[in-house]
């Protein structure tokens, strides 16, 4: 089963005196990142099975791993396969939100996403608010180089919008948002400005 | 009619149309009205000359004298809508900022790209956001103590000896964890981070924050190389681009306190998002 033996070591030695104050040297540097990035992904595997677990009926000592989710820790970049992977027909993209701080928290989320033409409804099949922001080529040129940089391979097609809309998380809870595609027959729902506008 | 407003909710901020440059931020429920500006420059590291052969590197900061400003005058597109309103302004070829209001929020979220930082010139570049207010703060400002307590620190001064400062930067630069703030009679004004950082109020009104730095030279104290992280792709190297985020926060005097703690939890603990493909009626089964 997944743990978080890699991430606790990362922890630990990244807590030399070098690597708080970054005057490690470079291949020291590259070092402890390469370190905390196998504990993070170690610990990504751990959340998303235990997101799994909480989100439906306990089975005995064990819960259903066929359901499987995933993460973006390169959101920052707009890449995020999972949301970026076209919606088939009579699918949802469900996002699971955690709250990992004890206060109900209503924020909004962004996520980059190839179509304009989504609806996003909460668990009791509310249809939320959303707005659609075209991604700016800064963005998209950062992405392409540094996903070839990460991962070796080629961005592939940018996305062209970040989806927003308000979440709302109870304390140290979790809630969960479906995002379909909409009746507009691939036309926008959303006014927005295309990211060459002034 | 010289300025645009933006801002979905009680939050707003003003740029100048000619300059498109930040011109005010105001609050419209509290009524806290600031003018402020805000600029990216950099500072030259020095590479001796002026400090007594120390250059700037890794352990010590030195910058050749005042900042160098990147842009007075940046084009600037605006994006509207009822969840967030967006400003991008590219300051130059390496920097390029997205300022976002988002509705119900109290704050300015700032997202800066910062990078890769040119050194053609062979002079190394250290990179700050400064932002520029008329509050009165009387030398004042205040820093996290790792995370903790904010303490108060005085420019050009320290409480348990005396201090002679031959540095003017360098000498009033502080480590940010979690972010710094600074009053005047009326209003507060406060900056949270997203990462660890140093900051500094050089002039009262001023708040600056070090976003990226990129030297030439080792600075002799111990670690043998300058800071010049490269990354390469196809054999094509460049040196670091970074994103990251702070946020900007106006006040009445006592009341930003509460802001602080609250959102500062919020950055270090954001909201964690996972997915899947799935059928929705299938996962509610569940």
């Amino acid at each position: 089963s997944p743990n978080t033996y890699s991430l606790g070591d990362a922890l630990g030695i990244a807590q030399h005196h070098d690597a708080v104050t970054g005057t490690a040297k470079q291949h020291t540097t590259n070092d402890y990142m390469k370190r905390l990035a196998a504990g993070s992904s170690e610990a990504e595997a751990v959340v998303n099975s235990a997101l799994i677990c909480l989100g439906q009926k306990q089975l005995g000592d064990h819960c259903e791993q066929s359901k499987i989710l995933s993460q973006c820790p390169l959101l920052n970049i707009s890449f995020c396969p999972p949301t970026e992977q076209d919606i088939q027909e009579g699918n949802s993209l469900v996002m699971v939100v955690y709250n990992p701080l004890g206060w109900i928290r209503n924020d909004i989320v962004r996520i980059p996403v190839h179509d304009a033409d989504l609806v996003v409804q909460d668990i009791s099949g509310k249809t939320i608010e959303t707005q659609f922001v075209a991604v700016d080529k800064v963005t998209n040129n950062i992405s392409e180089f540094y996903v070839k940089a990460n991962l070796g391979l080629p961005r592939g097609q940018f996305p062209k919008y970040w989806l927003l809309f308000q979440v709302s998380v109870p304390q140290l809870g979790w809630n969960t948002y479906f995002i379909s595609k909409g009746s507009g027959g691939g036309k926008r729902r959303s006014k927005f400005l295309p990211a060459d506008s002034q | 009619n010289d300025t645009i407003e933006v801002g979905p909710g009680q939050l707003k901020m003003s740029f100048s149309i000619a300059s498109g440059q930040l011109k005010r931020m105001y609050n419209s429920k509290t009524g806290v009205d600031v003018p402020i500006q805000q600029s990216y420059l950099w500072y030259a590291s020095s590479s001796g000359f002026y400090s007594d052969e120390q250059n700037s590197g890794a352990y010590i900061f030195v910058p050749q004298g005042e900042p160098n400003i990147l842009s007075r005058s940046v084009p600037v597109e605006i994006i509207r809508g009822p969840l967030v309103e967006e400003v991008r302004q590219q300051f130059s070829p390496w920097v390029y900022q997205v300022v976002r209001l988002f509705k119900d929020r109290e704050h300015a979220e700032f997202e800066f790209t910062v990078g890769p930082i040119p050194v053609d010139d062979s002079v190394g570049k250290e990179v700050i956001t400064r932002l520029t207010t008329n509050m009165v703060t009387d030398k004042a400002f205040y820093t996290d103590s790792n995370g903790r307590d904010f303490l108060k620190r005085v420019r050009d001064y320290r409480q348990d000896w005396n201090l002679s400062v031959n540095e003017p930067q360098a000498g009033n630069y502080y480590p940010l964890n979690l972010g710094i703030y600074t009053t005047d009679k009326k209003t507060e004004l406060s900056v949270l981070v997203d990462r660890a950082t140093g900051a500094a109020s050089i002039k009262d009104g001023q708040l600056e924050l070090m976003l990226h730095r990129r030297t030439i030279l080792d600075d002799s104290r111990g670690v043998g190389e300058p800071l010049d992280e490269r990354v390469c792709v196809d054999n094509k190297c460049q040196g670091l681009t970074l994103r990251g985020n702070y946020y900007v926060n106006i006040n009445q005097l006592g009341s930003g306190a509460r802001w602080r703690r609250k959102t500062g939890q919020e950055i270090y603990s954001p909201l964690l998002l996972a997915f899947a493909h799935e059928k929705r009626e299938t996962w509610i089964a569940s």
